[in-house]
Formats: structure tokens, C-alpha cells, sequence
């Protein structure tokens, strides 16, 4: 997946790191001290739908479907998450309970067109 | 947030504040939390620093086949003891705060306790733990007896004893509020008097649990 760069429009994937002291949290949260909260953003046109997907038969199995199916140009599929990994996180509850858990798929890794 | 073209920092303002609003209300909604947890005490970060090393000495890596059950989520829980109402044993008393409909398992669980025992001295203790009833109940009320465990102390140090099965049916129902009664028998001494002398090392409880949210499909893969 791409990082989003100046220039370009295409679906890529933004990070950007939250620092729990700006936001006042870290006195609850003991570890960890942020995390990233990157997102998806840009264009998917039709030439790009599906990519870079799972696997580069994805992409060509969308791409014969578009042809076949002869779907206005004008159409775009959605920049979205393809791959995300889960946040462990250490934190006191409101009985000052410590508690340690894996947030899933928390993090997103990559961005691809639907 | 379209920048404004008199000010084009603060398209930049604009997106942190949003960003940051963003990951508040993702990581309540994960953690499924109403609000962020306002602290009614602090926890000394002796006794964090402490605990927490325990969990690790706990804290078994998963297995392969829990990673089958990732659709379940796995937790591990600290918490600090409040001092209990009973005279005679050593109360202790443990608040957690879990929803009702979310289905708890509990895979471990240890108490640890700080005996101040005088250097020179090898004690041998014959613990019993009970499960104590409701609200307020005094020593000898309504209580299931945990386990009963042996313990030996050659000068003041943490152990650390074991309360599962019976942990399991108080995570089951519908408490919030566990009470721990310890009583000692034998030449050794009184726990209450080991454990009471020094609250700085306050007892507290280690246990591993996996959670199943409600109406989550379990899929088999």
C-alpha cells in the first residue's frame, strides 16, 4: 500500500501518531504512551479497483469484471483498510483495576481499493 | 476541515482535533467503556511496578489454539485489596466492574501477600480461604471455603496462592464486589498480623480470563 505523499491522489494510507498525554488519557492508560491512527484516503478509479488487493488475481478479476460488465468510467471503488494489526493495551479501570488486553485490528497497516 | 485560505494552519488544527476526538471514542468503543475511567485512588507505582512484574512472570504466551479463539478476547486483571471488615480473619476486598451479558472464563488466578515474618524465623501456616458472602457479612457468615494451602516463610517476603476452580463461579454470577476471608492455623502465627503490618505491600490479585461479548459467532476456522 502506498503512504500518502504529496503528490498524489491516489487511495493511500495516512498515519498519524496520537500521543495520549495530548489528549489527557495517559494518567489511565499506563502503557502504551500513543498509537497510530492512520486512516484511508485519495481516488480508487476503475483502473486501480482492487489493487493492490490480496492477490494481483483480485485485481485482474475485477478489472475483466468492469470490462465485461462495461460500467461507466465515470464509476470509483472506496480507498479502505486491507490489512490491520491489533493494539495491546495496559490500563486502570475506574476501581484502579490494571487491566491488559489486545485490542483487534485496531491499527491500520495498509489501504488498498475495494 | 476545508483550510480556510486566510489561515491554512488551521486545516492542520482541525484535523489533530478531529483525529484526536477520533481515537478517544475508538478506544472507548474497543474497550467498551461508556466513558474514560475517572481514578477514585491512585495506585502507588511501586505497587504497579510490582504487580506488574508478577503478570509477566504469569502471563503464559498463547498457545496455537488459542489462537483459534481470537474471536474471543483475552485479559489479564490486576487488582489492588481494600482492606475487609472482618476482625478476626484477614478480609480482603476486590471491586471489578464487568457488564452483565459478557461471558467471563477465568484461566488463572493467584493471590499474592506480603508476610512481614520476623528474619530469623521459619513459619509454617495452614491458610484457609474463604469466598465471603454478601454485603458486610462478618467473619464465619455465609462462605465457601477456596482452598486450604500450606505455607511456609523464612523471613518476610511475597507468596503468592492459588484460587481457582471456585474463582470461576463468582466471575459467573453476577458480582462486582469479591471478599476474601483468610484464617490461620498452626504453631505459625496469625496471617491477618503478617499481612496487616506492612499495607504498603498491599495484597493483591493476578488473574488471566477470556471474555466472549455477547452474541459473538464463534467461528472455528
Amino acid at each position: 500500500s502506498l503512504r500518502c505523499s504529496q503528490n498524489s491522489n491516489l487511495c493511500c494510507r495516512r498515519d498519524y501518531y496520537v500521543d495520549f498525554r495530548d489528549i489527557g488519557w495517559n494518567d489511565w492508560i499506563i502503557k502504551p504512551e500513543g498509537y497510530q491512527i492512520n486512516y484511508c484516503v485519495g481516488q480508487c478509479p476503475l483502473h486501480v479497483a482492487g489493487s493492490p488487493g490480496m492477490a494481483s488475481s483480485f485485481h485482474t478479476a475485477v478489472f475483466n469484471l468492469v470490462k465485461a460488465n462495461n460500467i461507466q468510467a465515470s464509476g470509483h471503488s472506496c480507498c479502505v483498510p486491507t490489512r490491520r494489526r491489533p493494539l495491546s493495551i495496559l490500563y486502570f479501570d475506574r476501581h484502579s483495576n490494571i487491566v491488559k488486553t489486545d485490542i483487534p485490528d485496531m491499527i491500520v497497516d495498509a489501504c488498498g481499493c475495494s | 476541515a476545508a483550510a480556510e485560505p486566510r489561515c491554512p494552519t488551521c486545516a492542520a488544527a482541525a484535523e489533530r482535533r478531529l483525529l484526536e476526538e477520533a481515537a478517544k471514542r475508538q478506544l472507548l468503543e474497543k474497550l467498551r467503556l461508556r466513558e474514560r475511567p475517572k481514578l477514585i485512588h491512585a495506585v502507588p507505582r511501586a505497587a504497579v511496578a510490582r504487580a506488574l512484574r508478577r503478570l509477566q512472570v504469569g502471563g503464559a504466551r498463547r498457545g496455537p489454539e488459542e489462537e483459534e479463539e481470537e474471536e474471543e478476547r483475552s485479559y489479564e486483571i490486576i487488582s489492588f485489596a481494600e482492606p475487609g471488615g472482618s476482625p478476626s480473619a484477614l478480609g480482603l476486598r476486590f471491586q471489578f466492574s464487568h457488564t452483565q451479558d459478557q461471558d467471563i472464563h477465568i484461566l488463572q488466578a493467584q493471590l499474592w501477600l506480603y508476610l512481614r515474618v520476623p528474619q530469623d524465623l521459619v513459619t509454617s501456616l495452614t491458610l484457609r480461604i474463604f469466598l465471603a458472602g454478601g454485603a458486610g457479612e462478618v467473619a464465619g457468615g455465609n462462605r465457601t471455603l477456596l482452598s486450604e494451602q500450606q505455607l511456609s516463610a523464612r523471613g518476610s517476603g511475597w507468596h503468592s496462592l492459588t484460587l481457582l476452580p471456585t474463582l470461576q463461579r463468582f466471575f459467573g454470577g453476577e458480582g462486582r464486589t469479591l471478599r476474601l476471608e483468610l484464617e490461620s492455623h498452626g504453631a505459625g502465627g496469625d496471617i491477618a498480623a503478617m499481612v496487616n503490618a506492612s499495607w504498603s505491600h498491599q495484597p493483591f490479585l493476578v488473574a488471566k480470563a477470556r471474555l466472549r461479548e455477547p452474541g459473538h459467532r464463534l467461528g472455528k476456522r
